[in-house]
């Protein structure tokens, strides 16, 4: 509860025509910024104490009585993926990325995820293997300065039927090159 | 042909031997369509009366309406898969976009890359994307209001009073919450935006977006400071998206493509949540 209410109130000020409009001073548009980001990351605590209620309870209701309380995921946030930087993504080789949609109605979604390597698996919760696609990362995002990520592509699959408030989860493998290897689908053209 | 082309079977895009968007083939039209950054120059008002303002965090005021273009060239890389399609341009050391086209998407994603914006001319600079086609518009174009209904809006016009424009760009500058669109009989152009923008459209069949702006003098409207944001001592990258659809205008089979640009409007301002967990300690079956 006091995450949220400091959510709540952040958001309160974020009412601010200055909030808004971006007609404020740099620094306190830097402030705004930085409080905002102080009551998403406080907020991360509540989904990921959500989600893995909901997961546990899955696994409960898949598997009668046990419930499998040991099954804790962090379910972290990446707020940088608007400049394709996500550090679970990028360092490690097996991660799992859980998609919550927030609309009314099933949808789909191209799923772009920063990742350091060319040889990926992507399954789904059922066990099928998603087809997938690597794409270099624009060498103008890789030169930002102050971006400080070890992501050389982004990996491009398609995840549908996202249950109306509710969501999916998919399971993301580095392979070894040998396994599967597959030469990134794309060949640059320089004109 | 000299053009490289990417898309699928509801949309392709032509890009010209410059590097340049030139032409749409989309539900069942192929029409010249192009693509291009430039910015205006923000004007420097000596502030003492309110007809002299400078450019800045509450006014958008180019100086004498001098727009320059960013680059008459533009290098691209070119990457095709199974599952998107993508051109990478480069206009200037200080601007780039990525064209990509989904499989089985029925639109483009203009996902541009914006700054640090050069102020060593000390010219302070207002970037805006603009595409140009030919549909003729006769001077009328439609903005959102706050994501819902689209407002009629004409060129030099108001609707309850006999306006007299000191300022023919900014004008015509519209707020545009998500979406701007033009049409004739036959063609219908829409952007939707991942964020407010100012928009319009200046000439007929062309519409313009404000990306970004770097400024260098207070406006005198109590701020204080000239609109120049910088990190790290640089000016700041703004990095953004915008959705181009391209079709007939009208509705045909029921389905229009204006209830299309509605419901990717919903997706793509409400898209998914996404939740990263490390899984050092378990196999996929595991984690099944």
């Amino acid at each position: 509860e006091p995450h949220l209410t400091f959510m709540r109130e952040t958001l309160g000020i974020m009412q601010h025509h200055d909030a808004i409009t971006g007609t404020e001073k740099q620094k306190v548009a830097l402030d705004y910024a930085k409080r905002l980001s102080v009551g998403i990351r406080a907020c991360a605590a509540n989904t990921r104490s959500v989600l893995n209620q909901l997961s546990v309870q899955s696994e409960t209701s898949a598997s009668t009585s046990e419930t499998r309380s040991d099954y804790i995921f962090d379910f972290k946030i990446c707020p940088l993926l608007n400049i394709t930087s996500c550090p679970v993504s990028e360092s490690n080789e097996r991660f799992a990325l859980t998609l919550y949609n927030p609309l009314a109605h099933f949808t789909d979604e191209y799923v772009r995820v920063p990742v350091a390597h060319h040889n990926y698996k992507v399954i789904d919760n059922k066990g099928v293997t998603m087809e997938i696609q690597l794409l270099p990362i624009p060498s103008a995002v890789m030169n930002m300065k102050n971006r400080t990520s070890n992501a050389q592509y982004e990996l491009v699959f398609f995840a549908t039927n996202l249950p109306p408030l509710g969501y999916r989860t998919y399971y993301i493998e580095k392979l070894n090159s040998s396994e599967g290897f597959l030469r990134p689908s794309f060949s640059p053209k320089k004109t | 042909s000299s053009l490289t082309v990417i898309g699928n079977e509801y949309i392709k895009l032509g890009f010209d031997t410059n590097g340049f968007l030139s032409e749409v083939t989309a539900d069942g039209l192929t029409r010249i369509v192009s693509q291009e950054f430039l910015y205006y120059e923000g004007a420097k008002g000596n502030n003492a009366e309110f007809l002299n303002r400078s450019s800045g965090a509450y006014i958008f005021r180019p100086n004498k309406n001098k727009i320059h273009f960013v680059a008459n060239q533009v290098d691209i890389e070119v990457y095709r898969g199974e599952i998107v399609q993508e051109v990478h341009q480069k206009f200037n050391d200080w601007i780039s976009q990525v064209v990509r086209v989904y499989r089985s998407k029925s639109y483009a994603e203009f996902e541009w890359l914006i700054g640090p914006i050069p102020i060593d001319d000390d010219v302070g600079k207002e970037v805006i994307t603009r595409f140009n086609s030919g549909i003729e518009s006769a001077g009328i174009f439609y903005t959102d209001s706050n994501g819902r209904e689209m407002i009629k809006r004409q060129r030099n016009r108001r609707d309850t009073w006999n306006v007299k424009l000191n300022e023919e760009v900014s004008g015509n500058y519209y707020p545009v919450t998500t979406k701007i669109t033009l049409e004739d009989t036959t063609a219908r152009m829409a952007i939707l935006t991942d964020r407010a923008q100012g928009g319009s459209s200046l000439q007929d069949g062309a519409l313009e977006l404000m990306v970004h702006r770097r400024l260098l003098h207070d406006d005198a409207f109590g701020v204080g400071e000239a609109l120049n944001e910088t990190e790290h001592g640089k000016g700041l990258i703004a990095r953004g998206k915008h959705l181009f659809f391209f079709g007939q205008s009208g509705t045909r089979k029921g389905i229009s493509l204006k209830a299309t640009e509605r419901i990717v409007q919903i997706e793509s301002l409400l898209p998914t949540w996404k939740f990263f967990s490390n899984m050092k300690s378990y196999n996929a079956e595991e984690w099944r």
